[in-house]
């Protein structure tokens, strides 16, 4: 967060007039819940320094157990703190086994993913954070003065594991403390199940939270760059991708030729001088692939205190671990890894010298090597590049839209940043130094609006969850803060769409006044639910009200959520949508379209003019194709806009002549 | 002996605004299917009494063929597990 937050536009050194932060009061009394692996207490980050009493209507509590004191470990900072084993102990079938993997029975973080995304929300300020040195700057989360209310759901096991009796536990409990916020860092694997009785818990979870005042932020999943991989999929979720910033660690590679290419790593030991640098070649004309990162054979190549080049098609971590391991073994002194864009940078243990370069760089280094007798290379340790030239990107493991279960509700809402963000850790997080790590996900991402969210609760108490969401979408980027475009990595790499990022890159400033917002109540989601065919007495039950389906059923493209996805057009269709202006009383709005290709969109009014007895106000969009084949999806927007206000949602169509066909010809 | 396994009985919004009575209606439901309040406490992981109703318990597949047979009960989930991302 030592970039992310100024990336973003919230500064606290900010003089600029319209600084949410500084309207919201850094959202002093808004109180944020994490459902994570726990919290380190003892983080400097969650230091209480200048916050206020505890909120009175905070019903929650802190819970003592292993290592954890209620009264001395919670503060006015971390005003909640329970954890949730038994639905976890009851599916293992074991005791819970901390001797291979640390935990503790008790709030407190082993894992230290809870402690990095809550503090990434609502961290204080803590200046002049890095790790080892890189990443520089002032550390603190989105709200630096919300509280925060940890429900530790999440054991230190393979992936941090969860299960979903817990997971429904402390969504109940959070309910009842009185939380305003909840961040949820949590997935599940595909495929997906349905929403209300989705096996994870998170969507009829989310479902009461939501009609309940709280928004629920969940992340997208980790499962990029393939399409229909988005997690966590229901219209009532804030659901997020994840972005680069502006920052990268670039890492110099000097050849013997006085050639300097910069990869990129987090490699923070001493300099490497001038030594051999080597590439296991496949001797004569035997297919077997020698310099493959993650099957290196080294055998007849010299590896001793030299550099080894190896290159990779996967696209995850697991190349450069293997070939880390590999050329340690052998006695070298670093390896760079040519890859595709891929998973993030890590650090390699013990300072090793790990650096990744493109295929591209990596063809350069070995036609180096190819063209001299002795090649050399020197490898200088990593440095801190922020602001241009560096591009926003929407990161490859981001799990990408549409949605699996109900394509025509756009999925992910948003994309905040979520690579390499710098945030407190526990002690037991091997990445850590100094009690800071460096970590990616869409994890980190759904946080970072979390934090924001709860800025805008703090100017806007009386915003439902689907008003807030609206304010997000509408007003986001869809440049970077450059005015550059998005693209979002992948094989190959492309501009980003909706799938990609939602309605854009979260823009705080800009959500704080939306003008117009596309609101929805309880009501709006039983027509959801009414429209993907759950039956009277299930959503009777869910709402705890008699409840009948309108009949016919209505359609899900009327659903009031701030985009317009239509999955399968033949000819044309109609819809609806309502929305309320929380700008100034007497406004004018006009419509401005940007079609698909391919496609025509009319807007009818295209004048909406609100008044003070007029502040809901409804249009229809008719949509149809000129397309003769079935397509892929096309993009485009509709802007409503009083020349102060820009209120955007996306619009994404798939033609289909013939519909429920599969076409892999 | 037929295999338990975790399984969250979700009954929807709640009917009652005392929790102890959620609660209680829990206990009652389960003891109905299992035969005895003795082993419905020890069934009982988990009941779900203030943001809405259901509760988790062991269950084997026959009592869960039971249980989402009864009135109010909307599912029967098995228990899932999650992981961080």
């Amino acid at each position: 967060t030592t970039r992310s937050w100024d990336y973003l536009g919230l500064s606290p050194q900010s003089s600029s007039k319209s600084n949410l932060l500084h309207d919201a009061n850094l959202g002093d009394g808004v109180i944020i819940g994490l459902l994570d692996t726990g919290i380190w207490p003892e983080s400097v980050i969650l230091n209480d320094e200048g916050l206020g009493p505890i909120p009175q209507r905070w019903k929650g509590s802190c819970q003592s157990g292993e290592r954890f004191n209620a009264t001395q470990d919670c503060n006015r900072k971390l005003i909640g703190a329970k954890y949730y084993i038994d639905g976890f102990l009851a599916e293992n079938r074991q005791p819970f086994n901390t001797t291979q993997a640390p935990d503790f029975k008790s709030p407190r973080d082993s894992f230290g993913h809870g402690t990095h995304t809550s503090t990434i929300a609502a961290g204080s300020f803590v200046p002049n954070a890095s790790y080892k040195g890189i990443a520089l700057g002032l550390l603190r989360g989105g709200a630096p003065k919300a509280r925060i209310a940890m429900y530790k759901v999440c054991w230190n096991v393979p992936r941090g594991q969860c299960s979903s009796a817990d997971i429904l536990k402390a969504f109940d409990d959070a309910i009842h403390d009185g939380v305003d916020v909840l961040s949820v860092s949590l997935g599940t694997d595909l495929p997906l199940f349905p929403q209300i009785d989705e096996r994870d818990g998170i969507g009829p979870g989310s479902f009461h939270a939501v009609t309940k005042g709280i928004t629920v932020v969940c992340a997208g999943g980790n499962e990029g760059p393939s399409s229909h991989t988005i997690d966590n999929t229901s219209p009532w979720i804030l659901t997020v991708a994840a972005s680069t910033v502006d920052r990268s660690f670039p890492t110099g590679i000097v050849l013997g030729n006085n050639f300097t290419i910069l990869g990129q790593a987090m490699f923070r030991g001493k300099e490497v001088g001038f030594t051999g640098l080597v590439y296991p070649e496949n001797p004569g004309l035997r297919p077997t692939l020698f310099g493959v990162c993650e099957s290196l054979t080294l055998n007849n190549t010299p590896v001793a205190g030299n550099v080894v080049l190896c290159f990779t098609t996967m696209n995850n971590r697991a190349p450069v671990s293997a070939a880390v391991t590999s050329v340690k073994q052998a006695g070298g002194v670093g390896v760079i890894i040519a890859k595709h864009p891929g998973d993030v940078i890590g650090p390699c243990s013990n300072d090793f010298p790990c650096i990744e370069v493109d295929y591209e760089l990596g063809s350069q280094i070995l036609f180096y090597m190819r063209s001299t007798r002795s090649p050399i290379v020197k490898l200088s340790p990593s440095k801190t590049l922020a602001g241009r030239p560096v591009s926003t990107k929407v990161a490859h493991f981001s799990s990408r839209g549409p949605s699996s279960i109900s394509p025509a509700i756009l999925k992910p809402d948003i994309a905040a940043p979520g690579v390499s963000t710098l945030a407190a850790s526990s002690p037991f997080d091997p990445f850590m130094d100094g009690g800071f790590a460096l970590h990616s996900g869409t994890s980190m991402a759904a946080p970072h609006v979390s934090g924001i969210v709860a800025l805008l609760k703090a100017i806007h108490p009386s915003w439902s969850p689907a008003a807030i969401k609206s304010a997000l979408m509408t007003t986001a980027w869809k440049t970077d803060p450059f005015g550059e475009p998005v693209f979002a990595e992948g094989s190959p790499q492309k501009l980003a769409n909706p799938f990609d990022y939602g309605a854009g890159i979260v823009n705080p400033n800009k959500a704080a006044k939306p003008g117009l917002v596309y609101d929805m109540g309880t009501d709006d989601y039983i027509m959801y639910l009414c429209a993907v065919g759950y039956n009277d007495s299930s959503i009777t039950q869910l709402v705890g009200k008699s409840k009948t389906c309108p009949s016919p059923k209505p359609s899900i493209l009327d659903v009031n959520v701030p985009s317009i996805t239509i999955p399968s057009i033949r000819n044309s269709v109609t819809l609806t949508r309502t929305v309320t202006n929380v700008g100034p009383v007497n406004s004018v709005y006009k419509a401005q379209i940007d079609s698909p290709q391919g496609i025509h969109v009319a807007v009818r009014p295209d004048i909406l003019a609100f008044n003070s007895s007029v502040k809901d106000l409804s249009f229809i969009v008719e949509v149809s194709t000129s397309h003769k084949v079935n397509t892929g999806y096309y993009f485009g927007s509709l802007t409503w806009t009083d020349e102060t206000h820009y209120v955007t949602i996306p619009i994404s169509v798939r033609t289909q002549i013939i519909q429920f066909y599969t076409d892999f010809n | 002996h037929a295999r338990s396994e975790v399984h969250i009985v979700y009954m929807g919004e709640k009917q009652h605004h005392d929790p102890q009575h959620v609660t209680n209606m829990h206990h009652d439901m389960l003891s109905s299917i299992l035969e005895s309040k003795e082993e419905a406490k020890k069934s009982m992981v988990y009941s779900y009494r203030h943001g809405f109703s259901g509760f988790a318990a062991k269950l084997t597949e026959s009592q869960v063929e039971k249980i989402a047979g009864l009135p109010g009960v909307i599912r029967v989930i098995p228990n899932q597990l999650h992981s961080v991302q």
